[in-house]
């Protein structure tokens, strides 16, 4: 069965000794502060302070015998780059690490990591796509039929009066209200021309706030 | 168009501001830390240095009128469940937050976020999962049509003498070598029985390899 190295328990390093520890593989944990030695020890029998970037510190904790070494030192980049160089020093076969930029990772692969992690890299990256899907059209349920959307104004409706025929004839929903330059109207009249960079809220039923939805987004892409 | 605030520039919260940033939206960032505001006014220009426990200077800031507020958080559970009481305070419709355990996100949750991520969490789930998943039964590729397996020896091989035809004629593979309590043995005769704990090294086809992964795999399941 395979062997396997952690070095750094910081929240990254910790998560990923004591997931290996609930595998039930064999592990071995590093860090040069005792107290995360400590608090891993509840899950990890092989765990050891020491200076990750000292050759031999790891050969002599037996660091040089695993197949798979995770090096997850992040902000302290040049602990990082050193600790994977001894660790390539050493013989481990296969080292992964965690890198906080692009940068940092690059250099860690060209040194011999064979796959780089960006755990805050990559749920900044999601989180951010869920964020900005949404932020142009948006709808709410009134009741199971029915939906209001809270729109930008799209540039194929800048000019367009609010109590325009189009809006009924053409997707079948209703302007009830309109933002201009900050300020709420829900009194309309036909001289309330849309302009860019207000607001219109239209109600609708569901199929046609969707596909309000759909055309909006295709147009806008 | 949606606003959005981002409390707290760790490399977590740095990174989804940066993201925002880039994609054209309004962001009002804060963090207690003049080094980390400096740091974003690069990328972002409402960067205000702020205690985000403290409502009034929330207000201040305007954080109160943004539409989706992401509290990046981690180490400092206490300020980060005062944040997201405070933005709920102040009537931030949308909270998300950071943890880094279950508790933590457990607490947030029910105090008003409507979404908790784990960056370290689930990178570390995703980094044990790969490194786990070949640790019984591993190959390498001899040449374009040959390949050597290096597997545990499964239940199913218990008991079998290392000469057994059984390989070669259900399996169409054929043992080179085993490791047997520590040591590597290549002299193989009829009493070499295969035990618990044994690590097996097999050669054959691609073809022969390949099913063997997969029995042995469907087999342990
Ligand atoms: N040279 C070293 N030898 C051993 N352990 C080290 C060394 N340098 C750093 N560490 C340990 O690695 C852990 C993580 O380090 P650091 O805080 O730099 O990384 P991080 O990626 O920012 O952490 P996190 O995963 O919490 O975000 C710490 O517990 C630290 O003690
Ligand atoms: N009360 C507060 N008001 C404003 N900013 C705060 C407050 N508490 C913490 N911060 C900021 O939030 C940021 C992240 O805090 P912390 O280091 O606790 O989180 P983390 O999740 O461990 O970070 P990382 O994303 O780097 O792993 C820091 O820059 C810190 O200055």
């Amino acid at each position: 069965m395979k062997q396997f190295a952690v070095i750094g328990l910081g929240k990254f390093g910790f998560h990923v000794a004591k997931g290996l520890a609930q595998q039930g593989v064999h592990v071995i944990v590093a860090d040069k502060n005792e107290e995360q030695i400590r608090e891993i020890s509840e899950y990890v029998q092989d765990a050891i302070t020491l200076d990750s970037t000292d050759i031999r510190a790891l050969s002599e904790a037996g660091i040089g015998q695993v197949d798979v070494a995770v090096v997850c030192i992040g902000e302290n980049i040049e602990s990082s780059i050193l600790t994977v160089m001894a660790l390539k020093e050493i013989g481990v076969p296969t080292i992964f690490a965690k890198a906080i930029t692009r940068i940092h990772g690059q250099i860690l692969s060209k040194i011999g990591a064979a796959r780089v992690v960006y755990p805050e890299m990559e749920a900044a990256k999601k989180i951010v796509k869920t964020m900005v899907k949404n932020i142009h059209y948006e709808t709410i349920d009134l009741s199971i039929t029915m939906k209001i959307a809270k729109l930008d104004v799209p540039y194929f409706w800048v000019g367009v009066s609010i109590l325009s025929p189009l809006f009924e004839s053409n997707y079948c929903v209703k302007p009830i209200a309109y933002k201009h330059q900050g300020v709420w109207q829900t009194t309309l009249d036909n001289e309330d021309i849309l302009e860019v960079g207000d607001i219109l809220v239209v109600i609708g039923d569901n199929a046609h706030i969707e596909a309000l939805s759909k055309q909006y987004k295709n147009k806008l892409e």
